[in-house]
């Protein structure tokens, strides 16, 4: 499955 | 993690504490707009509403943490503190900011990465929080003499995103596909506002004149 974009920066 | 990000996030800190210092101990909001603050608590309150879904790191919970909690008190001193209240500067603070959370909603509904509630509320923030310092930047223009809190203030909020856009450049050159183009477009305008702030903060600094 596509990669969940996590977003690490705050 | 890298050491523009951790910079970034430190500076970013600091001015939110500064600013907050300022307000606790002086009991004063002089010279600053409540207008920013409650963009800014927006742009934090959609931004991290993943804070319950996603753990990243404790240190991200905690900066995220820290960036919601000092955002709202800033708001709710300058609000409903009867203190710091009577210093707010009612009449200058004009900035009619709502058409901004508006056309950042509207633009973050045609353009996102994906169609998703937190993905476009995500966008939204960071278009927000592009223009977020309008009001404050109005509101310096139109008051005499701004106190050197409220001034490091917004040098050390105009620096962080600018430590974020080489953040940026690093990760593009040492991570594979790291590509989020609305993320450093919306940095590099933010950073761009401030422009005008820094050259004028840079006089005042170098001539040892107050900031006017």
């Amino acid at each position: 499955i596509e990669h969940e974009f996590e977003h690490d920066e705050l | 993690m890298n050491i523009f990000r951790l910079a970034g996030d430190m500076t970013h800190m600091f001015s939110v504490l500064v600013l907050l210092l300022k307000i606790h101990t002086i009991k004063s909001c002089a010279g600053v707009s409540v207008k920013t603050q409650e963009l800014y608590a927006i742009v934090f309150a959609t931004r991290y509403l993943d804070i319950f879904t996603s753990f990243v790191s404790i240190y991200n919970t905690f900066m995220k943490l820290v960036f919601l909690g000092s955002s709202f008190s800033i708001v709710w001193y300058m609000r409903y503190h009867k203190a710091v209240h009577r210093t707010y500067d009612r009449e200058q603070d004009t900035f009619r900011h709502w058409f901004l959370v508006l056309s950042c909603l509207l633009l973050a509904l045609l353009i996102h990465e994906k169609f998703t509630f937190l993905e476009v509320l995500w966008t939204f923030s960071l278009y927000l929080e592009a223009v977020a310092i309008l009001p404050q930047l109005v509101l310096l223009q139109r008051t005499r003499n701004i106190d050197n809190l409220t001034g490091q203030y917004i040098f050390l909020l105009g620096g962080y995103r600018g430590l974020y856009i080489l953040n940026w450049i690093y990760r593009y050159f040492t991570e594979p596909h790291f590509v989020h183009w609305i993320t450093w477009i919306t940095g590099l305008v933010q950073t761009l506002l401030y422009a005008d702030f820094f050259y004028y903060y840079f006089l005042s600094w170098k001539n040892n004149k107050k900031l006017n």
